[in-house]
């Protein structure tokens, strides 16, 4: 069966974090060209959405952020999601980075976010609006 | 010799976390 590829040599990263958010990781924009994550900005995913067949940006706004009960080294996010509002909550990592738009990678906890995956990151609040997708709808 | 190491490339989907709820009519 196909696996994940490995993480860059000598990143150490928790479960649930995957690996492309390690400063210097190389992503693929939809037409092709290749950047670093730490170097995406806005425009590459709003561009690639447009160009995606079955994808496309939604705006989410975060509404609020709390301790997980489940551990302190999580926290949960909610969403309020597209134009619908859409209430969606994730339980993520305190260092999960999320993209902000026209601010860039943003985390529940930015030093953590530098320390563990070097990538540059600012403190996401309530009120910050993320990248999110959803699908086209296919008819 | 050594063999030139294969650099990971991610979709650039992937580093959003969730896919929205779609809305149905």
């Amino acid at each position: 069966a196909p696996s994940a590829p490995p993480p860059p040599p000598g990143a150490v990263l928790p479960p649930s974090l995957p690996p492309y958010f390690v400063k210097g990781s190389i992503i693929q924009l939809a037409d092709g060209e290749l950047k670093r994550v730490e170097d995406l900005k806005t425009e590459d995913f709003i561009q690639s959405a447009e160009i995606s067949n079955d994808l496309k940006i939604d705006s989410s706004t975060v509404e609020r952020i709390e301790g997980s009960h489940t551990s302190p080294n999580f926290a949960v996010v909610q969403f309020s999601v597209g134009e619908h509002r859409a209430q969606v909550s994730v339980e993520v990592l305190v260092e999960y980075p999320f993209f902000v738009f026209g601010q860039g990678w943003s985390s529940c906890c930015p030093d953590r976010t530098t320390q563990i995956l070097e990538l540059p990151c600012t403190k996401l609040s309530v009120g910050d609006v993320c990248i999110s997708l959803t699908l086209k709808n296919l008819k | 010799n050594v063999e030139p190491r294969s650099v990971p490339v991610f979709p650039w989907h992937s580093l959003v976390p969730f896919l929205a709820p779609t809305q149905s009519d």
